[in-house]
């Protein structure tokens, strides 16, 4: 389960203040697929970055399976984000001196598996996305869909229990994302994994089971 | 006018070659507005940087207001590119050690404008896209639609003959992308600038006066 309890953010810039989160409360049950909808720049991305374990709270508390992430340390920080989640960035971030196979198979490298196997299971789940023919090239030899493909099957390989996927198609034509909503909709109900998608598309925000609202950096309702 | 005859785009890849744009004829006249769609990988973004002089074709010819680019020396290249183009990149490409302002001023500094001056036409185009905020911020503190955004503004400062808008809502929502298009259509309308803009969004490919489908490299119909 992860709770936020009255999370803020704050970036101060000079004099000026930007409150990207203001006092964000949320309770998100094991298994749920939810989506967040909200403008440009309401606080989408900072709300995700913090329930990945990717950015702390300036204020408030969050709180993932009883581990309260504002105060974790640094390693354990890490830790959960490596054994936990699974996050698709909005910008991708991408490794560009890797191929796309060595790109996927990332995460695995702090497994015990064999390399052949980590191979494997990257061949695997790059097929699931479509780009089963682009394992050689590099990140900078791809459209701007298949790195956002990429991405996303990086997110997958670990089998993560929480899935954060930030604007997961916004590089993608309509066939392609919904394939794409498909595979995270059978990793939720399949699997069982949390699944929290970010997205302006409101036909893929139709597709889950529930949709929180942001504006201006707070939930509404 | 733009003119593509027999266009082929070939990456060589170890044994394998990737024919991204195939035998593409087309010819877009001065002040269209039109939409190029096609699935993700299919050449959208090739086609768009091969007319605007970031690339040139492995093959065929390809002829813009008379000048035979693919023929073109690099410096005539980038005095096309300078003059005559709004480059609205996927990735956004922003430098980021410039802020938001610096970003996009940058296509003035070739002009004979004082600093002064290139600023306030800055600000003027970023309060068209709801940035007027953002000025001193760096890429990296803003969100993915306000990065997106800064890319548009930076695109259309210098007035260009051609805006080619590759995906230029892909991060934004549906409010905002309506403002993004209805600029375009009023910069079409008003100033007759050529604009092509690739996009997943059939809401936005239905505003415009003509749609080319793209599919595997090649040009459907
Ligand atoms: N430098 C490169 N080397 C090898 N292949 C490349 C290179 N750049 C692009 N490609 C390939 O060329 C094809 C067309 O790429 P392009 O970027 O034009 O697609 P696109 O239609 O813009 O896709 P998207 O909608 O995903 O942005 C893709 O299959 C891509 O893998
Ligand atoms: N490092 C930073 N410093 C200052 N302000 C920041 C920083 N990062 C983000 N912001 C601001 O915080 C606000 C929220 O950003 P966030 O990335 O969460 O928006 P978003 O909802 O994901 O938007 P989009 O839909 O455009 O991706 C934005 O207004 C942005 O300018
Ligand atoms: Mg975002
Ligand atoms: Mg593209």
């Amino acid at each position: 389960m992860i709770e936020l309890i009255n999370v803020c953010k704050e970036y101060k810039m000079g004099e000026d203040t930007v409150h990207a989160l203001r006092g964000v409360n949320l309770v998100v049950n094991d298994g749920e697929f939810m989506a967040v909808v909200g403008s440009s720049g309401s606080g989408k991305s900072t709300l995700m970055h913090i329930i990945g374990g990717l950015d702390r709270p300036t204020d408030g508390r969050i709180v993932v399976d009883e581990d309260d992430l504002g105060a974790a340390s640094d390693m354990k920080l890490s830790k959960y984000r490596r054994e936990k989640v699974g996050f698709v960035f909005q910008s991708f971030n991408l490794q560009p001196s890797l191929t796309v196979l060595e790109n996927v198979a990332l995460p695995l490298v702090f497994t015990r598996e064999h390399r052949s196997e980590r191979k494997r299971r990257a061949e695997e789940v790059l097929e699931l996305v479509g780009l089963g023919d682009r394992l050689k090239h590099r990140p900078s030899e791809l459209s701007g869909g298949q790195r956002q493909r990429v991405s996303i099957a990086r997110a997958l390989i670990n089998n993560p229990k929480i899935i954060l996927a930030d604007e997961p198609t916004g590089n993608l034509d309509s066939k392609t994302s919904e394939k794409i909503v498909d595979l995270l909709k059978e990793i939720n109900s399949i699997r069982k994994a949390t699944v929290i998608i970010v997205t302006h598309d409101d036909k893929i925000a139709s597709q889950t089971k529930r949709i929180i609202h942001i504006s201006d950096g707070g939930l509404l309702n």
